[in-house]
């Protein structure tokens, strides 16, 4: 429904808006509506400014700004409407070290009310996990899956996984 | 509803039975390239009914089922198991009361297929509506973002875009 | 054709002169998200007489010139001056002969644009024409590979792959 | 041409089989028409059977084994029709440990007839370079370069970059 939609955008735009400046560690960005006299089909716009920046379109910001901005966004969605978990396949590719390290620490926020699975090459992300899961190949083509726990006295230490960034 | 376990058997490149516990907070699946993690995110979301080959990077459903490597022989079955727990009585009717929830899926090479749940026989239907609402159903795409799709939303036109917004509405 | 220096005057971030002398061998080019590495990538093809805003990532040609930030105004004009080493003669004619050849483009905010080589006014297609056929042409698109690219390729249907093969030949 | 388009493909189909198993230390791949008789719309497609695993097209491939396919093709070309310099804008990001490591080396041996401008975050590849460039932003908005030259005895020592992976 229309205001279904309307109300849901602000509430999502909202969120948005304090994310954004919490990832990029200042600036500020906003969700912008198409057609805001047409809510039925009206696509939505990102608008960004990152910090010390002038306010651009998202086309020419870089492949690390993007991709975090994203990540504003899907947090924005996730923080309106939790789900119990949370599954993000290397969203933290294409960050630098300061960005990973203010992704992962939001994640860890995040965590206290829902469970969160990282998939990741990145070692600060690593370092944010209370439970790391290795998987091996020894056997070409077949995977083996070895549980390292960190947050427990009990630690097991597992085989060297491959923390390779 | 809590994920508290993933077992994995015959399902892509887990041509042995697997089993991930996940506990609360943050956990982080690692390893070299190739080696499984992204298959796991496949399993997750094939055994919450994903019905697209694409979605999970095949080109027919038979796709998922181990096909074996230079040494083993492709398998008959794949199978994943989700087992939930349920203390908080979030789960619809007519689970609701139920502590705790399995989910199973099965797809034989002969095209066959099985879901359970709490080992009595469902139909694909019953297991996708199990998630919905919960903010996980596969159809909901912002709680499972699969390897690449943040490129996806970067680089979405608005009227793709609108779409994230209308799943959390 | 040796590519010696990259120099980039109110292109993009490049609000002030900045030169990178290239040598031989393997050059990395590093620093944080956003510090304006990819930009020196679309200087490089801006300045060989790339035509599309959109793989420069802009929406008009206008987008390159330094747009200001929060403490400074936006530059009057984008200038890339691109300088070759032309010992082994490889250059066409009619600048065979040069023992170095200098590449410059401007594109003023009135929408002028200035193309030059070696300080000599020509047109725009005199400088495309000069990479065509070395490998390095901006239609030639397998020595430049700008960020993303390499995820396009794999995700390209055959016909789109087909393009590679029939720039190479 | 017909007959132009048949000898590259083969060329290059040549150069990628061989690079291939160089990047993943075994395994074979090949080029592939869609239409081998029709020369003049045929696609192209790509056949890959990683070390130790059965033969699969590439759509069931892992993201770093897709991107490592794709620079092998990529290197095919440019080694059928070297230019005088290439320029790879962060080409490595999706590679764990072991593939960067020999798409670095890869590098190094192609860059004794050419000229290679690697952008990336990768300590590896950073390592692999006779000449680093950091780019900056110390005022936001302002991009800055320096210069640290590793090969030569009068090394500079330049400020830290961003080495972060
Ligand atoms: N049905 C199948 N049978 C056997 N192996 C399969 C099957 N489907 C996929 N695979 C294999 O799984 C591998 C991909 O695994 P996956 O995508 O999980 O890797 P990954 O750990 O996510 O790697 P990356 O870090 O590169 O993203 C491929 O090598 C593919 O051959
Ligand atoms: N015309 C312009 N004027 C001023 N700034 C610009 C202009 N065009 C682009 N920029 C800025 O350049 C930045 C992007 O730079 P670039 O893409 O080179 O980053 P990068 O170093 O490649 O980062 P990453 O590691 O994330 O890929 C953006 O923040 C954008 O705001
Ligand atoms: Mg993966
Ligand atoms: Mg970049």
């Amino acid at each position: 429904s229309r205001d279904l939609f309307a109300s849901t955008f602000e509430e999502v735009d909202t969120r948005f808006r304090a994310f954004f400046p919490r990832l990029f560690r200042g600036g500020r960005a906003r969700l912008e509506l198409t057609q805001p006299d047409n809510l039925l089909e009206s696509g939505v716009e990102i608008v960004v400014q990152p910090p010390g920046k002038r306010l651009q379109s998202m086309t020419l910001l870089s492949g690390g700004e993007k991709a975090l901005t994203a990540v504003a966004l899907i947090f924005a969605i996730f923080d309106l409407r939790p789900s119990p978990f949370s599954v993000l396949d290397e969203v933290d590719a294409p960050l630098d070290e300061g960005n990973v390290g203010r992704f992962a620490d939001l994640v860890v926020e995040m965590s206290s009310h829902s469970q969160f699975i990282l998939i990741t090459h990145n070692k600060r992300t690593m370092e944010a996990a209370g439970t790391l899961y290795g998987v091996t190949m020894e056997e070409p083509g077949v995977s083996k899956v070895v549980g390292v726990r960190f947050d427990h006295a009990d630690a097991e230490s597992g085989p060297e996984v491959d923390a390779d960034r | 509803m809590k994920l508290r376990r993933i077992d994995i058997f015959g399902f892509k490149s887990f041509r042995e039975r697997t089993a991930l516990d996940v506990s609360d907070g943050v956990t982080a699946v690692v390893g070299p390239n190739g080696c499984g993690k992204s298959n796991i995110v496949d399993a997750i979301r094939w055994a919450m009914g994903s019905q697209s080959p694409k979605d999970l990077r095949g080109r027919a459903m038979e796709d998922v089922i181990f096909g074996g490597s230079e040494r083993n022989r492709p398998a008959g079955y794949a199978e994943v198991n989700l087992v939930f727990s349920n203390e908080l009585r979030t789960a619809p009717a007519p689970w609701r009361e139920l502590p705790e929830l399995r989910v199973t899926r099965r797809l034989f090479r002969t095209g066959d297929s099985e879901y359970e749940l709490n080992g009595q026989r469902v139909r694909l239907r019953d297991v996708q509506e199990l998630f919905l609402g919960t903010g996980v159903s596969v159809q909901d795409g912002y709680s499972i973002i699969e390897q690449g799709r943040v490129g996806f939303i970067v680089s979405a036109r608005p009227e793709e875009r609108r779409a994230l917004i209308e799943e959390a509405a």
